[in-house]
């Protein structure tokens, strides 16, 4: 799991 | 990035900006919960904690650092401008931050996807933030009656929710392995307590009436 991808959200 | 997304941080955006505006032109801040104001700098402050470690695009710094800087100057302006403070309405203002900030923290600690600080800070910032609206909302049933600016900050707040969970079931079907329970449940929640307000908004703005709500 890519966190940074996952957390792409503001 | 989708149309919703995108429109989703366009009306939250717009929500902070017209709160702004209101705050540093009529240098008022009447019928705005600083207790929420507070809570929404913190969950800024939590959130982006990779602000400097993971770079995702531009645009996503650019907005986070937007998001940070416009919440800490509103409780700057409402806590320390002379003028502005005057206008707080504190005495109806008494909802207890950590009534919403414990149980988020304890839930955090609990309910995560990975237990790392940065991973249970950025779990918490989604659960506070689904509930940091109610002192918001509980002065405006104090108050009754609320002037145009704070109607439609509010209403911004709540499109944005509301864009943010189309957002998702878009990304859902678009996107490989996009499952994010916590996020949309959390999601879910905070619409779900704009409900009521969005109701009498709607109902205020076609009747063409002054919004007040209900006691």
């Amino acid at each position: 799991l890519d966190k940074a991808k996952s957390h792409d959200e503001l | 990035m989708n149309a919703f997304r995108l429109a989703g941080d366009m009306t939250h955006l717009i929500s902070v900006l017209v709160l702004l505006l209101k705050i540093h032109t009529i240098k008022s801040c009447a019928g705005i919960s600083l207790k929420t104001q507070e809570l929404y700098a913190l969950v800024f402050a939590t959130r982006y904690l990779d602000i400097f470690t993971d770079f995702i695009s531009l645009y996503n710094t650019v907005m986070k650092l937007i998001f940070l800087g416009s919440s800490f100057s509103i409780v700057w302006y409402m806590r320390r401008h002379k003028l502005v403070q005057r206008s707080y309405d504190k005495d109806h203002d008494t909802f207890r931050h950590q009534l919403l900030v414990l149980p988020c923290l304890i839930l955090a600690l609990l309910i995560h996807e990975q237990f790392t600080f940065k991973e249970v800070m950025w779990t918490f910032s989604i659960y506070l933030e689904a509930v940091a609206i109610l002192p918001q909302l509980v002065l405006l049933q104090r108050t009754r009656n609320i002037d145009n600016l704070t109607g439609q900050y509010v209403f911004f707040l709540g499109a944005y929710r509301s864009l943010y969970i189309l957002n998702w079931i878009y990304r859902y079907f678009t996107e490989p392995h996009y499952v994010h329970w916590i996020t949309w449940i959390s999601g879910l929640v905070q619409t779900l307590l704009y409900a009521d307000f969005f109701y009498y908004y709607i109902s205020s703005w076609k009747n063409n009436v002054k919004l007040t709500l209900p006691a």
